[in-house]
C-alpha cells in the first residue's frame, strides 16, 4: 500500500509512485552516476565554485554531460541469465544473450533523450586468432520465435573496455515513450576464428525528460 | 533541524531562515544515496514597513505589498500585513535506488529557499 498521508503527498510531488519498501539489494553506484549527481548538485556546485571561475549556469532539464535535454538518469541492471560458459555451438556460432531490462518505473509521460547500453566483458587474454576484433548484433527479443531482425551491428576492437551502444534511432525513435520492459538478444562473434567471450554485465544508461518537471527559464532580471 | 525564531513567535522582519532536512530524520536513508539531506530553509518574519521594502539586492518589491504595508501602518483592518513567502528558490538533485533496484538521479526545481520576499 503507498505511503500515508504526508509522505505520500511529498513522495507524489517528486514525481515517486511510492517509496521503495525495505533496504534495496546493496550494489555500487556506478562511477557515471556520481559524476552525473556531483556535477548538479547545488552543494557540490558551490563547493566547485569557489575551487574553479564561475562558468555558465547549468540549465535546468539538460544533462550538460551526456549533451541531451532530460531530467532523470536511470542507470538499469539486465535481469537476463548469462552463459558462463563461452563454448561456440555445434555450429561453430558464439552462444547469444537475452538482456531483459525493467523500464517498468518509466512513467508514461517521459520521453527518452538516451538510451545507452552497455556491456562489460570477462577480459580476455588475447587469444590466439582473434585479431581484428569482434562484431556485435543487437536484435529485439520476441516471442515465440525468439529473435527479431538485427536492429544494428556495431564493430567492437577490444574487451577490456565496456562496449557502449546507442539504441535511440535504432532500436527507438526519438521522442517516443518508454515501453514497460526491454529485451535484447546479444550475439558477439570473432571476426576471425577464435574464442568465444564471456559477458560480465549487461546495462542500460536511460535518459528521459518529464515535460511536468520542467520550468521555463526564468526571465533575468532587468 | 530549524533556526529557531527570536522569543519563539515570528520575530524580526522577513528573512530566510535555516532548515535542515534530513532524509534519515524522514525514513528514507535507507534508498536515498546522496544527498544526506539539504538546506531546504524557510521564510518567516513581520512585513511591515520598511521591511517590505528591501534593498538592492534583494527581491523585486511588489507594489501591492507595499500599498498593503501602507494600509496597515494607516489603519490596521482584515486585510493584514503581506505575507512572508519564498521569492527565490533553487534546485537540487537526489541520487537513489527506486523499487526495481535501479539507480535514479532525478532533478527537482525549486527546492530550496535563497530568498523571502513579501507579497
Amino acid at each position: 500500500p503507498g505511503a500515508p498521508g504526508p509522505a505520500a503527498a511529498l513522495l507524489q510531488a517528486l514525481g515517486l509512485r511510492d517509496a521503495p519498501q525495505g533496504a534495496p539489494k546493496p550494489r555500487p553506484v556506478p562511477p557515471m552516476m556520481w559524476r552525473l549527481f556531483r556535477r548538479r548538485d547545488p552543494q557540490e556546485a558551490r563547493v566547485r565554485q569557489r575551487q574553479t571561475p564561475p562558468g555558465a549556469p547549468l540549465r535546468p532539464c539538460y544533462v550538460e554531460e551526456l549533451g541531451v535535454a532530460g531530467n532523470i538518469v536511470r542507470h538499469v541492471l539486465d535481469r537476463g541469465a548469462h552463459t558462463w560458459t563461452p563454448e561456440p555451438s555445434a555450429t561453430g556460432q558464439c552462444p547469444q544473450w537475452t538482456a531483459i531490462f525493467d523500464l517498468s518505473a518509466v512513467e508514461p509521460a517521459e520521453l527518452m533523450s538516451r538510451v545507452r547500453l552497455e556491456l562489460r566483458f570477462v577480459a580476455e587474454e588475447r587469444a590466439p586468432g582473434t585479431a581484428g576484433g569482434w562484431e556485435l548484433s543487437v536484435a529485439r527479443a520476441t516471442q515465440g520465435v525468439g529473435v527479431g531482425p538485427v536492429l544494428l551491428r556495431q564493430a567492437v576492437v577490444s574487451l577490456r573496455m565496456p562496449v557502449r551502444v546507442e539504441l535511440l534511432g535504432t532500436a527507438y525513435a526519438h521522442n517516443t515513450s518508454v515501453p514497460r520492459s526491454l529485451q535484447l538478444v546479444l550475439a558477439l562473434s570473432p571476426l576471425a576464428t577464435g574464442t568465444c567471450a564471456c559477458l560480465a554485465e549487461a546495462s542500460l544508461l536511460l535518459v528521459t525528460l518529464d515535460p511536468r518537471l520542467c520550468h521555463p527559464l526564468a526571465r533575468p532580471r532587468r | 533541524e530549524a533556526e529557531p525564531s527570536v522569543g519563539g513567535g515570528p520575530g524580526g522582519s522577513c528573512r530566510t531562515r535555516r532548515l535542515y532536512v534530513s532524509f534519515r530524520e524522514v525514513g528514507w536513508h535507507r534508498w536515498v544515496i546522496a544527498p544526506r539531506g539539504f538546506l531546504a530553509n524557510y521564510c518567516q518574519g513581520q512585513c511591515s514597513l520598511p521591511a517590505t521594502l528591501p534593498g538592492p539586492r534583494g527581491p523585486p518589491t511588489l507594489n501591492h505589498a507595499v500599498l498593503r504595508a501602507l494600509m496597515h501602518s494607516a489603519a490596521p483592518g482584515p486585510a493584514g500585513l503581506p505575507c512572508c513567502v519564498p521569492a527565490r528558490l533553487s534546485p537540487i538533485s537526489v541520487l537513489f535506488f527506486d523499487n526495481s533496484d535501479n539507480v535514479v538521479l532525478r532533478h527537482y526545481e525549486d527546492m530550496v529557499v535563497d530568498e523571502c520576499g513579501c507579497r
